[in-house]
């Protein structure tokens, strides 16, 4: 797709930007990038729009990557996917379907500023990088700031905590464009997908309280082939089921925002490992972690596409 | 060094506290050292039976290991020095940069 570019490494925000404008200039048919927004700091907030051009309405997927700045395996999954999509769209009848019945709008790196300074101040850097005026410390928790049950068990309204829920719903910039782009949208996107790391777990809704989403038992068939499809690459097992017991309650998901917002299927991927090398997953693990994980997004837009 | 080895002898240790009484202690003392939870994301999710992944900072190991053999409160020491390890996860990169 970019010749030369190595999606088997990571790559600085700025090295993800040229692979953006490269892809959007040599693969005009497949993809359009524009920008939704600027970060804090200014950063543009691009997303990619991929799939077939067509007049005809075509329902959407959307995928985000580094919400949070340390889990670095995110955005790696999210380019592995652009390229695996457009290299297979003429070989592979699942991804033709896939690409010319759907658009899938990407957003490599949510949280820019964030991605940025973990790559040249603090490799363990969580949150944005917005100031707050009482405290020294900087950042808002961009998965615990979204206008669902806000700020409530599993947020800190500390702003130094790493689950700071910041001053108000939607007071990152970032969050803000985000949540304004899926409002205009809600109604032609039909999936909500987000990387994470690290636990090897399909998280579903709900985050913020114990108990059953009212399509249940679509949304769990879904996570359920889905996982199965993972495993079935190099037998690496993640669990699925509703985020609040399978992983702990947090409030200000943008999972469950997005539900809430009439996303019907929502989910929250936390990618490898489980914790022997946690967010330093090695390069060598780029390739099978994002192969696996093309199965189970593959399996789960296939079940949109077939009526639950 | 990457990031001017500012993660050098810092470590990655794993606990799960036994019961109630270490939970409280154990965080604590993760609140004094303000060490870094990678898993999970807030002290507040910490309870019995909590697989629980924190990096400690070289002086502040000095204090934490001792602390917790004292204890008697289980730990494994998942990467014992966290610059080694930075530096080979991005290996390539880093041998390009010192190129």
């Amino acid at each position: 797709s970019v010749p030369g570019y190595n999606y088997e490494v990571y790559h600085s925000l700025k090295e993800i930007q040229n692979w953006m404008y490269q892809l959007n200039k040599t693969h005009s048919d497949l993809i359009h990038m524009f920008s939704i927004g600027k970060s804090y700091e200014g950063r543009p907030l691009f997303v990619l729009k991929l799939g077939k051009r067509s007049r005809r309405y075509k329902r959407a997927v959307w995928i985000d990557c580094g919400i949070h700045a340390r889990e670095w395996i995110g955005p790696a999954f999210c380019q592995w996917f652009v390229k695996e999509a457009i290299k297979t769209y003429q070989s592979d009848p699942a991804m033709r379907r896939m690409l010319n019945q759907l658009y899938f709008y990407i957003m490599p790196v949510f949280n820019v500023d964030g991605y940025h300074f973990s790559w040249t101040d603090d490799r363990f850097w969580r949150k944005t990088r917005s100031k707050n005026s009482k405290f020294r410390c900087h950042g808002v928790d961009a998965n615990r700031n979204w206008k669902v049950k806000w700020c409530d068990e599993g947020a800190s309204f500390h702003p130094c905590d790493d689950t700071y829920c910041g001053p108000f719903p939607e007071s990152e910039p970032e969050v803000k464009a985000v949540a304004h782009f899926l409002r205009k949208r809600r109604k032609q996107i039909k999936a909500y997908l987000s990387f994470h790391a690290y636990a090897q777990m399909l998280l579903y809704p709900y985050s913020y309280k114990y108990a059953t989403i009212p399509n249940f038992t679509c949304v769990e068939s879904a996570a359920y082939k889905a996982v199965n499809a993972l495993q079935s690459a190099y037998g690496i097992r993640y669990r699925y089921g509703p985020a609040s017991s399978t992983l702990y309650v947090s409030s200000g998901s943008s999972m469950d925002w997005a539900y809430k917002n009439g996303i019907p299927y929502a989910f929250a991927f936390e990618l490898r490992d489980t914790g022997h090398f946690g967010f330093l997953l090695p390069e060598a693990l780029i390739k099978p972690t994002c192969t696996e994980t093309m199965l189970a997004v593959k399996n789960i837009t296939m079940h949109l596409l077939k009526k639950c | 060094y990457l990031y001017n080895n500012r993660y050098a002898g810092d470590k990655v240790i794993r606990l799960v506290p036994g019961s109630d009484k270490e939970t409280q202690a154990l965080k604590s003392v993760f609140h004094q050292l303000k060490v870094d939870l990678w898993q999970p994301s807030s002290l507040s999710y910490i309870s019995e039976g909590t697989v629980t992944d924190l990096r400690v900072p070289r002086n502040s190991s000095r204090v934490l290991l001792p602390y917790l053999q004292q204890a008697n409160i289980q730990y494994t020491i998942l990467i014992s020095d966290l610059q080694q390890v930075i530096e080979k996860q991005t290996g390539l990169r880093s041998s390009r940069n010192r190129r």
